[in-house]
């Protein structure tokens, strides 16, 4: 079973 | 006052092209530099970034930096009208609530401009560092374009592996399990060709096939793509347009739970 976290897990809101 | 002439209007409509199928509104800033777009996907786990230096066009003037908000459905439309060789001309004002398109062709002498109304769009801005990624992979966009094409009829995610084997693609399904393996090959002469692999560490992600076909849509841009991946970071898929720019697209891998 897979999830996605999205991009902001990854990059810093600007 | 904002002021751009592309001689190649084609490169513009190429862009459109490339993220109209993952956003839907979109800004486009305007810089002394460049012209520039980030924007994420409604589900936020595929993020574009694009840049257009301001040495791509024959004539550039941007007085202020501003953002021209728009709808992509309806400048795709508009750039249907765009013939191939057209020159293409965007101007703004400072107020930037209209912007004004021209595509100009002097074989056939015909002049169509466009008034297109802007919109103010609230867009979340990431910051994305600029990493030193463990794998960096470079391939005929084509290629990419094709594998990750053929591999939907297998399943819904693709796992990229890049070994000292080469770069796998695989996808697994109610069929069955398909296996996609590129090499290191520099053996052509047209460096286009080439299959050029920069591995530091093995890397193995999982990613929605979806959302790299919607990337594919780039592979007019660029005959190259490269591929860069770090364990349990977003794949950064990038699509350089000559020395003057680059579509850049991350996704957020799948994890296994």
């Amino acid at each position: 079973i897979f999830f996605q976290c999205t991009l902001r897990s990854y990059f810093q809101k600007k | 006052m904002f002021e751009a002439r592309l001689a190649n209007g084609n490169i513009f409509k190429m862009i459109v092209e490339s993220i109209r199928e993952l956003v839907v509104d979109v800004n486009i800033d305007c810089s002394t530099e460049e012209l520039s777009i980030q924007c994420m996907d409604s589900a936020h786990v595929a993020l574009v970034s694009m840049s257009l230096s301001q040495s791509a066009f024959d004539h550039f003037r941007c007085d202020r930096s501003l953002s021209l908000g728009l709808n992509l459905p309806n400048v795709s439309k508009i750039f249907k009208m765009m013939g191939r060789d057209d020159t293409m001309v965007l101007k703004a004002e400072d107020s930037a609530d209209k912007l004004m398109l021209m595509f100009e062709n002097d074989k056939s002498g015909t002049i169509a401009d466009f008034e297109l109304k802007l919109m103010a769009i609230e867009a979340e801005q990431l910051g994305v560092p600029d990493t030193a990624y463990k794998c960096s992979i470079s391939m005929p966009s084509s290629e990419f374009q094709r594998i990750v094409r053929d591999l939907q009829v297998m399943g819904d995610t693709c796992k990229i592996s890049c070994t000292k084997e080469g770069l796998k693609f695989s996808a697994t399904g109610q069929i069955g399990t398909g296996n996609i393996l590129m090499r290191q090959n520099v053996a052509s002469e047209k460096e286009e060709d080439h299959v050029t692999i920069d591995m530091e560490e093995p890397v193995e992600l999982n990613f929605a096939l979806r959302y790299l076909n919607f990337f594919t849509k780039a592979t007019p841009l660029s005959p190259t793509v490269i591929l860069k991946m770090s364990p349990g970071l977003p794949i950064v898929i990038e699509y350089p347009i000559e020395q003057l720019g680059h579509v850049k697209y991350y996704l957020a891998p799948k994890m296994e739970e």
